[in-house]
């Protein structure tokens, strides 16, 4: 299947994400 | 008693697999209480948000104090040689100078977390140990002697963790840590 791949900049960018708080 | 296991929250990403993030301590003086009694869990997370929301309020590695290790692995796998997953395994070890192990530890974690290493399901986890003298990052994988795998695992470590020049890299199975009692 699909794997889930994420680059840093996507997860540094979800760390300031609303649904982080 | 067995926890549920972590669920993405409406909206959030999923990793691509579940994480537990654990924390263990050496206390100065005579050890009285084994590696497995010191691990404890912090969380344990399914989504990049709620990795965020942990890590967001844990001490940074390089601010901790003593003989402290962070270890992050895939759910359902104890970061202990005797796991099941880690048995036939070993790990990548990189001595860092103090003063690089938080930016390096979250190079590592975001690394392992969004699949950068493209390895299947070779990846158990990784540790960061915090030592007097110098830090020392791990990522520990299945299968030890997987030439192909553990070459692969190197290379993406080099790209993601963008050291000095001069970082030694040493491979070790977790066999031959077992063997010389080398628990850093």
């Amino acid at each position: 299947g699909t794997r889930l791949i994420y680059d840093r900049s996507f997860l540094l960018e979800c760390r300031n994400s609303p649904l982080t708080k | 008693p067995p926890r549920p296991p972590p669920k993405p929250g409406p909206g959030e990403h999923p990793l691509q697999y579940n994480y537990s993030y654990w924390f263990s301590r050496r206390t100065p003086g005579k050890q009285t209480t084994s590696y497995d009694q010191n691990l404890k869990l912090v969380a344990s997370f399914a989504s990049v948000e709620q990795f965020w929301m942990y890590y967001s309020h844990l001490v940074r590695p390089g601010d901790l104090s003593g003989h402290s290790d962070y270890h992050l692995f895939k759910d359902g796998i104890r970061p202990m040689w005797e796991d099941s997953a880690n048995k036939s395994g070993g790990k990548w070890i990189i001595r860092l100078k103090k003063g690089l192990a938080s930016r390096c530890w979250e190079n590592l974690v975001l690394a392992m977390l969004g699949e950068q290493f493209m390895v299947g399901e070779e990846i158990c986890g990784a540790v960061v140990s915090i030592r007097y003298q110098e830090d020392i990052l791990a990522l520990w994988n299945r299968t030890a002697y997987d030439q192909v795998t553990t070459s692969r695992i190197r290379d993406t470590l080099k790209r993601v963790l963008n050291l000095p020049p001069n970082t030694i890299m040493e491979y070790k199975t977790h066999t031959d840590s077992i063997k010389d009692n080398s628990s850093f």
